[in-house]
């Protein structure tokens, strides 16, 4: 493992931190999505099943679970904690997540790395991860307050993923030489998709304002 | 093999 997938994980690490610290702290969960904490759900499950069939690392298999037990608890604050649940944002939640996950699972049936059960659901995964921060981002959008800690858990969400990228480059030029078309162009896609709200967040930032997306 | 490599990211 080289220094920017570890980076790119710990990252994501504490993006997820800084989330279930917000929602516990103070007990709100305001300008989170539950559409994009759902989808997530989805994600790590679909992805992580290969926890019963393959090991790679005590690491890995650790994170996996954090991954899986965080998601799920974040969805559960969100819908059945009885003071957090009122705190969410649903009237301007309104993106139809579930409207990702059959072209995600078609193109997942049409382009698997390997034509078995575990391997389309993975295929899946990385394609519904990469679209998952939409309803998050357009939930950002429509918000007039954007609190420091829901905007500092986006930004580190975008980084991990900035991060994977240049552990893929670095990974290509030192280890394998090998195109990995399916995780690279849906990681390309999915870090793209954090462009504009990076170009504000930093802008914010420099300028000491607060953070504010144009609709 | 192909397993090995996509498969050890996160």
């Amino acid at each position: 493992m080289n220094i920017f997938r570890l980076a790119g994980d710990m990252t994501h690490l504490l993006s997820i931190v800084v989330l279930l610290l917000k929602i516990r702290t103070t007990k709100s969960c305001a300008g989170i999505s539950l559409k994009t904490q759902e989808l997530y759900v989805i994600v790590f499950i679909t992805r992580y099943l290969d926890l019963f069939t393959r090991y790679v690392s005590f690491y890995n298999t650790a994170m996996k679970l954090v991954f899986i037990g965080t998601s799920v608890a974040i969805v559960w604050y969100m819908r059945l904690h009885k003071v957090v649940k009122q705190t969410y944002s649903r009237d301007e939640d309104t993106f139809k997540h579930y409207l990702l996950i059959p072209p995600c699972f078609i193109l997942a049936l049409l382009i698997p790395l390997e034509f078995t059960v575990t391997e389309i659901l993975w295929s899946f995964s990385i394609y519904l991860e990469a679209v998952a921060i939409l309803p998050q981002l357009l939930l950002l959008q429509r918000s007039s307050n954007i609190d420091n800690l829901t905007g500092s858990y986006v930004f580190l969400l975008g980084a991990y993923r900035a991060l994977y990228i240049v552990n893929w480059v670095y990974r290509f030029f030192t280890e394998t030489h090998k195109i990995r078309w399916i995780p690279w162009i849906s990681g390309l896609v999915q870090t793209a998709l954090y462009a504009d709200f990076f170009y504000y967040y930093i802008k914010s930032w420099k300028n000491h304002e607060k953070l504010r997306l144009p609709a | 093999g192909v397993q090995a490599i996509e498969h050890d990211e996160l």
